[in-house]
């Protein structure tokens, strides 16, 4: 059915944040 | 879908900017992404599939944002890195 279809959502980055010293 | 595309577009330019480590810039579009995702989701017609990825998606750019948000709070208020002579 139409709007059913597998939506291509964009990825996270799984990157760590840098640390504050 | 004029929305989702939008949507998509500025999600995808978060994930850019976050790995770019441009964070600040990220949070924001991260944010406003999640808005539009939320409005596609309450106001325009969506499979129930659809609907699914896009609130799981949503969870996640907020839980990304929300990091950002803690990083940019501590990196404010951390003293300049001394300089070594």
């Amino acid at each position: 059915t139409q709007g059913d279809a597998d939506l291509e959502l964009p990825e996270v980055p799984e990157e760590e944040l840098p640390e504050v010293p | 879908n004029n929305n989702l595309q939008k949507a998509i577009d500025l999600a995808s330019k978060a994930a850019q900017e976050d790995k770019a480590e441009n964070y600040e810039e990220a949070l924001r579009l991260y944010q406003h992404a999640v808005q539009y995702f939320l409005h596609v989701v309450k106001y325009e017609a969506q499979g129930d599939k659809a609907k699914q990825s896009i609130r799981a998606k949503c969870a996640e750019y907020l839980d990304r944002a929300e990091k950002l948000k803690e990083y940019l709070k501590k990196k404010e208020k951390a003293p300049a890195k001394p300089v070594k002579e």
